[in-house]
């Protein structure tokens, strides 16, 4: 059975923050991530979709844990100016990721891996893909599952 | 001024899918992307972001353009099986792709990448980020305005 991925990366030390309800216009969240860009905070996965209800959207996104704390106090310094509805943050998560080999037959990865987590009830939280490259969020106690599942599931498994 | 991006990429052959309202469950996105993995239909970005209301998530993907009308019937073929709320689709947009370097230096390439286009009044769609890569939609109209305005922004338009 060929390789359809080339890889499994699974990264422990992010948090994961949900800024709820910010203007759909152009320029709002540039105006959410200045403060971070200012303070050199880097942001890893970026998650915002299209919004529905009056014209706001949420954006999540992952840092590093350890900048969590100073991360949330500059989101809510500058709540005058970009004006959110609600502010949420999680430390439990990691952030699963599988990369394509960019193939034919790439149609099957993103389901293989939603499949893999799918059966053995393990939540996806987020969602970032973007070309051969996807990331998903889930319940840190699933690591050790979600890692075996994947593996699995890709035939990596085999020794 | 040193580079801090590997390169900028615009894909206009992209169709937008947006599922609104499917269960935050285990397996649900996996339900979705199944009959699409079925029938051999890649899918480039994706976008989910966390549930706030009563359990339901959206997710946003982008599928070429003359895959849309397929991609569509499929997902509404599955709906009895998925069970979604809305879905909303979109041949108008244009997917925008910054690659990082992945060096030091790096919190401000997403707040480049968000403000050269807020700046120019371009409105930010849906974005997908994981590590150095950064994709937006935005609408189709836009794109040379963007280009012109993220080659200035990352300093890619002296000669
Ligand atoms: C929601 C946010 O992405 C907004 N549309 C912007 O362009 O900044
Ligand atoms: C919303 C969707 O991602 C769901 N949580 C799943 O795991 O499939």
């Amino acid at each position: 059975e060929r390789r359809i991925i080339s890889g499994i990366a699974c990264s422990d030390n992010e948090a994961k923050i949900s800024i709820i309800g910010i203007r759909d216009e152009p320029g709002a969240v540039a105006a959410i991530f200045k403060p971070l860009a200012e303070a050199g905070i880097s942001v890893d996965m970026i998650v915002q979709d299209v919004s529905k209800d009056g014209g706001l959207a949420d954006v999540t996104f992952t840092v590093d844990k350890d900048l969590l704390d100073r991360t949330l106090k500059l989101i809510k310094g500058s709540r005058e100016k970009t004006g959110f509805k609600d502010l949420i943050s999680d430390r439990n998560v990691i952030k699963l990721t599988v990369v394509g080999l960019g193939m034919a037959g790439q149609a099957g990865v993103a389901q293989t891996m939603f499949t893999a987590l799918g059966e053995k009830g393990i939540n996806i939280q987020a969602i970032s893909a973007t070309d051969i490259k996807i990331s998903v969020l889930v319940q840190e106690k699933h690591q050790k599952e979600a890692l075996k599942s994947l593996h699995a599931a890709y035939g990596l498994d085999k020794r």
